[in-house]
Formats: C-alpha cells, structure tokens, sequence
C-alpha cells in the first residue's frame, strides 16, 4: 500500500 | 480534494450540527449516548494534533478547529448544562471494551512508531467503533427519536462518502491509505443495519424507529 506521507483528509 | 470527500465532510458536519442543535433546541439530550459524544471528542483531539504542526490547507485547519469546537460543546452540553436529563441509566455501554483494543491495535499496526501517527490511528481505529454506545443505547431504549436517527443517518453517511473518495483517489492518484480504508469500510458496516431501517422505517415518516 502507498503509504500516505502526511495526513491530508479530515 | 474531490466531490466525494467534499460531499462526506458536509454530511459530517450536517450531522455534528443536528444533534448539536436538537440538543441545545430541546435542552435535553435524552435518548443520546454522552460516551459516544465523548469518543468522538476523543476522536477528534487525537486526530487533529496536528493542526499547529502541519499545514494543508485553510479548509483543512478551519474544518479541524470546527470540528473540534462543535464536538466539545456537545459534550459541554451533555453532561454539563443539560447534565439532569442525561440518560446515565441506560447509556451503560463498556467503553473499555472499545478503547482497551483499539489502543491495542494502535500499537500493533501503524504507519510509524511515533506519538503523532500512533495517536493518529487510534483516532482511526475509535471512529470505526465510537458510535456503538450510541446504537446500544437505541437497542436498549427500543427506540430513536426521528432527528437522532438523521443524525445517526448523516453520520454513517459520511464514512461511506469517503470510501468513494478513495476509491477515486486510488485510481487517480494512486492515493491509498490502508489503515482508514480498512477501518472506514469496518465503520460503515456497523451502519448497514441501521441505514435498512432508517430506509424502510422513518422514510415511510414514522416519527420514532423501533430497532429490534
């Protein structure tokens, strides 16, 4: 999985 | 952003805000669970630490600190201001039942071992499983009243939006955050039950839904 680099979504 | 993710963070809000304002409108939170209101704050507060470290966008700051503020006055009104027609009796559920795995699973799977992203799943993990107080209660009273279930309706509605927002994300950025998929597609799964009743019950303008 790509794992996200910063959590962008509420 | 996209239409789906944008569409779930109104349906969010608009359900924070209903049960805010039945609450403040008929000063009583009556047939509301005040642990699921404070999981959610929970949920929030561990979500949202880094809304001094990490700049995303002004939507994303403003959306936080909304959320958080409305989220707190909720629970300032439950067990606060309107404390004498809170429901203690029959909002029994264990929390500790929630948290007690949930922090455990925060601490097996994560994206990294650090306080912020560990903090940050357990915010993940807890939203799947905060509304379950709530819905416990409802099977305890026999019944919702009609705004509660809108409520309850915008709330699993949200989650569900944001499972298209991934699956949109994945096939246009490649974007897939595997732990809040997991976990959201968990959440709405609690609310398949209810959003059948929801359907076949308050629709058909009864005013109170019976689960069984």
């Amino acid at each position: 999985s790509v794992e996200p680099l910063r959590h962008d979504e509420l | 952003m996209n239409v789906f993710r944008l569409a779930g963070d109104v349906s969010h809000l608009v359900a924070i805000i209903i049960l805010l304002l039945k609450i403040w409108r008929s000063r009583s939170c009556a047939g509301i669970s005040g642990k699921s209101q404070l999981l959610f704050a929970l949920v929030f507060t561990t979500r949202y630490l880094d809304l001094f470290t990490v700049y995303i966008s002004a939507y994303n700051t403003i959306m936080k600190v909304v959320f958080l503020a409305l989220s707190y006055a909720t629970v300032y009104l439950i067990y606060m201001r309107f404390r004498n027609t809170y429901d203690s009796e029959n909002d029994s559920f264990r929390v500790e039942f929630l948290l007690v795995p949930v922090i455990g699973l925060s601490f097996l799977e994560h994206y990294a071992f650090t306080p912020m992203e560990v903090l940050w799943t357990f915010s993940i993990f807890l939203e799947a499983v905060a509304i379950m107080p709530q819905l416990f209660m409802i099977t305890k009273t026999g019944e919702a009243e009609s705004i509660t279930t809108h409520y309850l309706f915008f709330l699993g509605l949200y989650r569900a939006l944001y499972i298209a927002n991934w699956v949109w994300r994945y096939h246009t950025e490649g974007f897939f955050d595997q732990i809040a998929v997991v976990s959201g597609v968990v959440q709405t799964i609690f609310y398949c039950d209810f959003f059948y009743l929801y359907v076949t019950k308050v629709v058909q303008g009864r005013s109170k839904m019976s689960l069984p």
